[in-house]
């Protein structure tokens, strides 16, 4: 897969020893980030790929399994859920067991609903802001200030899990079964 | 409860010093976590006697780390799923600290940057987790995520060592986990890294981490440059995380699975990815 040669390369240029102990020049150090970037961007079409194939829509022309990673969540940013009221956030297991883990997606909103698609269940979800600091990093071009948190359990072993975010206003947030 | 996070492990606040007091509920064990600085040591690099601090080499240019002066303040967050404590210690310094009902660490969130150098001083940030473990000198660090190294302070096990440079000489690189235990009391306390970090343990009881550094001279090894890193015109921000983890070893094996379990879903940490839903692209196909 070509996409996938990008991380190749990246995997043989970032074993020299400037790369692993960040010994390098500034400029190289920039460098790396290029190639790191480029080789993460082109990874998101294989997961597309990839996750299209589990649910059997590989040869369709449906756009619904596109999928984005977030390479600013390290500074509470991400685009497909700071801009869309209703997104789909997919939690893949990398380890050969069951994983729970908390999931923290930025988000504008102050109301949101979170739902297993495919156990239907609807796990608590609870909405933290992005503390003031963080909002200040600068080059940091986002619109969220809070996150919304919730735990997604059992996550199976190399397996993934959908869950649909969806921003709801106070008047109609209802109690959801649990 | 408006002053303190707390679930049946833990109880966390803030202490008039600004730095973060953990006490185990049920158990003789605390924490005292806090960051402080050192300034790096700048020379003409002529003889390797005048090195300055810079990418190879952590060498400070006094005997002990300066504490911050604390100007900041704290606000705490509670809900069902999470409790956080968002702590500022000044402008360029602050943390989340958060518990979860359904787990045993806690989970500190770091954010250093940009650091100052407008008085032309390079600092080199640290946090610090001062307990009251009797650690006899010793604490453990691991090899590249593989086994556990004893590390005693101011020791080399094959020479007698005599050390001219009594902090960077007993520090050493943390990939995954740096670790105290206390025999007598049969206590634990380990904090993982998301990223390998310079680390020690300068006082009993205590564990020390590099969190970030900028500095302003070359150390002549090579780089040919200062590890004075900048973007958008300021220096660099650092955000991340360490997850404190400790108590009581009653059940060994119970504790090491517990260790492990957590150590490999830090390291192996699942992916969150995602799409927007909307009309082309709808929620009965997702």
């Amino acid at each position: 897969d070509e996409s996938l040669e990008h991380f190749r390369e990246a995997m043989g240029v970032m074993q020299h020893h400037d790369a692993i102990t960040g010994t390098e020049k500034q400029k190289v150090a920039e460098d790396y980030s290029r190639i790191l970037y480029e080789s993460m961007d082109k990874a998101g079409e294989i997961i597309s790929k990839a996750i299209g194939k589990w649910a059997g829509t590989a040869n369709s022309t449906s756009e619904t399994f596109k999928i984005f990673t977030c390479l600013e969540l390290n500074i509470s940013s991400c685009a497909f859920s700071e801009k869309n009221d209703v997104f789909a956030v997919v939690v893949y297991n990398p380890l050969s067991r069951p994983v729970s883990t908390y999931v923290r997606v930025p988000v504008q909103g102050n109301f949101y609903v979170v739902h297993s698609v495919i156990d239907g269940v609807y796990p608590t979800a609870q909405i933290v802001p992005i503390p003031e600091a963080v909002q200040k990093i600068p080059g940091r071009k986002s619109s969220a200030t809070n996150e919304v948190v919730f735990r997604a359990s059992n996550i199976p072993p190399l397996g993934i899990r959908v869950y649909i975010v969806t921003k709801k206003t106070q008047e109609n947030v209802v109690d959801q079964p649990q | 409860s408006d002053k303190f996070i707390s679930n049946e492990l833990y109880n966390i606040s803030v202490n008039t010093n600004g730095n973060l007091a953990i006490r185990w509920n049920n158990q003789d064990m605390s924490v005292v976590q806090s960051f402080q600085y050192y300034t790096g040591a700048e020379g003409n690099n002529k003889i390797s006697a005048n090195r300055s601090s810079g990418a190879y080499i952590f060498r400070p240019k006094e005997t002990s780390a300066r504490n911050f002066a604390y100007i900041g303040s704290y606000k705490i967050y509670k809900g069902p799923v999470v409790e956080e404590l968002h702590q500022t210690i000044n402008d360029w310094v602050s943390q989340v600290v958060r518990i979860y009902p359904e787990e045993e660490y806690i989970e500190l969130d770091w954010l250093v940057g940009p650091i100052p150098v407008k008085d032309k001083i390079g600092r080199e940030i640290v946090t610090r987790y001062s307990s009251n473990l009797q650690t006899d000198k010793t604490f453990y660090t691991d090899s590249n995520g593989r086994e556990m190294l004893k590390r005693v302070r101011n020791y080399r096990p094959t020479w007698d060592v005599e050390l001219y440079e009594p902090i960077s000489g007993n520090y050493y690189p943390v990939t995954s986990k740096i670790a105290l235990k206390d025999e007598k009391n049969q206590l634990k306390l380990n904090v993982l890294v998301d990223r390998a970090q310079g680390g020690s343990s300068l006082e009993d009881g205590d564990v020390e981490l590099m969190l970030h550094r900028r500095l302003l001279k070359d150390d002549a090894f090579g780089v040919g440059e200062a590890l004075n890193e900048t973007a958008f015109g300021e220096g660099l921000v650092a955000r991340g995380r360490h997850h404190l983890f400790g108590g009581k070893v009653k059940g060994v094996d119970e504790f090491v699975l517990k260790e492990k379990e957590l150590a490999l879903k830090l390291a192996l940490h699942p992916w969150i990815l995602g799409t927007p839903v909307n009309s082309s692209n709808n929620l009965e196909d997702v």
